[in-house]
């Protein structure tokens, strides 16, 4: 499991 | 946000109004494939869970809901509204063999195996496919009007814009999202041969574009 990424795009 | 991202959501935008305006004013849905544009409004849904629970920026809870009424509307057109100018037979690409691999590839390869996540991850790999019943459905017919190709220029420009933001983001400020880049990667070479027709059928030639 990787960092939760900011879902910041579309 | 950078020049490639915002380029590829309003040519996503441009997208997505050029086909709801084709079929809302030629009141016909004709050489559209019904089942693509509910594959993308799946898409939407299952990526766009978060619009409640997660606010980013006004400008990406916007687009958001913008992307969500369009698509469902159009959806709408299609099979409720100007059901009879829908083309079914044509229309026979089997979404089964998109959404079973799809699904079965969400819970082998996701950042977490939490609901959300699955959801979103489903989301990136149905939309590299989603556009297939359409494209299967104009070798069908063996051709497209030209707006409709308008429309598929824009949706394959959108993402390939997308791969210009990811390696724009990666060189300035690391960010490297797998799962997005590689699926984009396969999306937009799903669109390469479109292109080269695009290019030089309906850019340069009549403006149908009629596949050999």
């Amino acid at each position: 499991e990787e960092d939760m990424k900011p879902k910041d795009e579309l | 946000m950078n020049i490639f991202r915002l380029a590829g959501d309003v040519s996503h935008l441009v997208a997505i109004i050029i086909l709801f305006l084709k079929i809302w004013k030629s009141k016909s849905c004709a050489g559209i494939s019904g089942k693509s544009q509910v594959l993308f409004a799946l898409v939407f849904t299952s990526r766009y869970l978060d619009l409640f629970t997660v606010f980013i920026s006004a400008y990406n809870t916007i687009m958001k809901l913008v992307f969500l009424v369009l698509s469902y509307a159009t959806v709408y057109l299609i099979y409720m509204r100007f059901r009879g100018s829908y083309d079914s037979e044509n229309d026979s690409f089997r979404v089964e063999f998109l959404l079973v691999p799809v699904t079965g590839l969400a819970f082998l390869e996701n950042y977490a195996f939490t609901p959300l996540e699955i959801l979103w991850t489903f989301s990136i790999f149905l939309e590299a496919v989603a556009i297939m019943p359409q494209l299967f459905m104009i070798t069908k017919t063996g051709e497209a009007e030209s707006i409709t190709t308008h429309y598929l220029f824009f949706l394959g420009l959108y993402r390939a814009l997308y791969l210009a933001n990811w390696v724009w983001r990666y060189h300035t400020e690391g960010f490297f999202d797998q799962i997005a880049v590689v699926s984009g990667v396969v999306q937009t070479i799903f669109y390469c041969d479109f292109f080269y027709l695009y290019v030089t059928r309906v850019l340069r030639g009549s403006g149908k574009m009629s596949l050999p």
